[in-house]
């Protein structure tokens, strides 16, 4: 059984809270946080990565227009690896793609797609890192603080709209809850956070987790 | 207080010529931002009003004809003329309107607020009756707090009231996303209050997600499997 809760900010693997701006990117923000989160437990050090190289480079995605995990991870691979944030900053619009592989900082060999089983993900996290998942925005755009668990209707798992990173997982006055970091920067939710419940399979939470992986 | 005060605070069957205002009002701010040829026309209208601070609060529900869609940019897949069924609450005070309630839905499946009462419980500030003193006075102050908190700056008036009568739809929105929530989560004001849930889904979400026809990746072996 997995640790009763665990959190990958107090161990160094996760950067700080990004902001995609008004741009539809948060799947490459997914991408950016769980590689961050692979490379570092991998090599020992965490790296800022860059969104932007995804946006320009993955042609398979569509940018500010969207994207999936699986297409990103591909992308990585085919391109040969991620810059840095510092040396493909972010600009939150397309641009042509300027991608160089000599300043490619890291690289990946894979992708997979975890268990649906929240029992099952949290064992993953605690071991493997940070997750890559999709989930339900429902109620996202008022969310300040606290857990979210809307009601299975209102939160649907078959209309996942957005992509986020599971950073950890815990207790709070004995509910249970997933710490989720978002890309709208620190200036929404908890600094940035979102605590959605975990265990119900509440807003599609399980339904697209993913990694990269590091050999 | 005396039968007839104690009857205006209550709300009443509002006349036909008197819901025309409200009704324009609410249906110029639905068709807000869109081309001549895709604005939703005004259908049957009934409703109820009651005094509101130094105005009155209408309560209004109307069937909106929302035109045929068969241009591929707009619509992605062509859409035949649908009537909606909407419920607006439109507050008119010294003759300025503000929407501060919208409800959409197709005419079947729309639930009435009727039947909504749980709903309508834990939206004090559009049910305590009659409405407090000056309710678009403290929705202004609120509005300005907002912008002045995310340092918003809108174009032109009509933007600003336009933006503010989102907000405060938002403010209802969020009071019933509220009030369904189990967990401990609290919604309220956030950055993104001005914007309506279109623009919200439009901009910053991914309904790509939904698709999900990626590249299939293996399935990784649980821990303990290792």
């Amino acid at each position: 059984a997995p640790p009763p809760e665990w959190d990958w900010r107090s161990k160094g693997a996760v950067t700080k809270v990004k902001d995609q701006g008004m741009c539809g990117s948060c799947w490459a923000f997914s991408v950016t946080g769980n590689v961050e989160g692979q490379w570092f437990l991998k090599e020992g050090t965490l790296l800022s990565l860059s969104e932007q190289e995804l946006l320009d480079c993955d042609k398979v995605d569509k940018a500010c227009l969207g994207g999936l995990p699986s297409n990103a991870y591909t992308a990585i691979m085919t391109l040969g690896g991620l810059e840095t944030e510092d040396d493909y900053s972010y600009q939150g619009h397309l641009q042509a793609c300027s991608f160089s592989a000599k300043k490619a900082r890291v690289y990946i060999n894979d992708s997979v797609e975890l268990s649906q089983n929240e029992q099952k993900l949290a064992a993953w996290l605690a071991k493997k890192g940070p997750i890559s998942v999709a989930i339900n925005a429902f109620g996202m755009q008022f969310y300040r603080h606290g857990i979210s668990h809307p009601l299975r209707p209102l939160c649907s798992p078959w209309l996942i709209d957005h992509a986020v990173l599971l950073v950890g997982y815990g207790n709070r006055s004995g509910i249970p809850f997933w710490a989720i970091k978002n890309s709208w920067g620190t200036d929404w939710g908890e600094e940035g956070y979102y605590y959605l419940h975990r265990g119900s399979g509440a807003c599609g939470v399980n339904t697209m987790a993913s990694s990269a992986v590091v050999n | 207080a005396p039968p007839r005060q104690a009857a205006d605070a209550q709300a009443r069957e509002a006349a036909y010529p008197e819901l025309l205002g409200p009704a324009r009002f609410a249906l110029e701010m639905y068709n807000r931002g869109r081309a001549a040829g895709r604005r939703a026309a005004l259908g049957a209208v009934r409703g109820r009003v009651r005094r509101a601070g130094h105005g009155s609060l209408f309560s209004l529900k109307a069937t909106l004809e929302e035109p045929p869609c068969n241009d591929p940019t707009v619509c992605q897949l062509p859409v035949s003329k649908k009537t909606l069924l909407c419920s607006f609450e439109v507050l008119d005070e010294l003759g300025k309107h503000m929407l501060l309630r919208r409800d959409c839905g197709p005419v079947d499946t729309k639930v009435t607020d009727d039947r909504n009462e749980t709903l309508s419980s834990v939206l004090p500030l559009l049910n305590k009756d009659p409405l407090p003193q000056d309710f678009s006075v403290k929705m202004a102050s609120v509005f300005k707090e907002f912008v002045t908190t995310y340092n918003r700056t809108y174009e032109t008036k009509e933007e600003a009231e336009w933006r503010m009568s989102v907000f405060s739809n938002n403010m209802v929105r969020a009071q019933k996303i509220q009030a369904l929530d189990r967990g401990t989560a609290q919604y309220g004001i956030t950055k993104f209050s001005d914007l309506t849930e279109e623009e919200f889904r439009t901009i910053y979400l991914n309904p790509l997600l939904r698709e999900n026809r990626g590249k299939k990746m293996r399935l990784a072996k649980s821990v303990s499997d290792h």
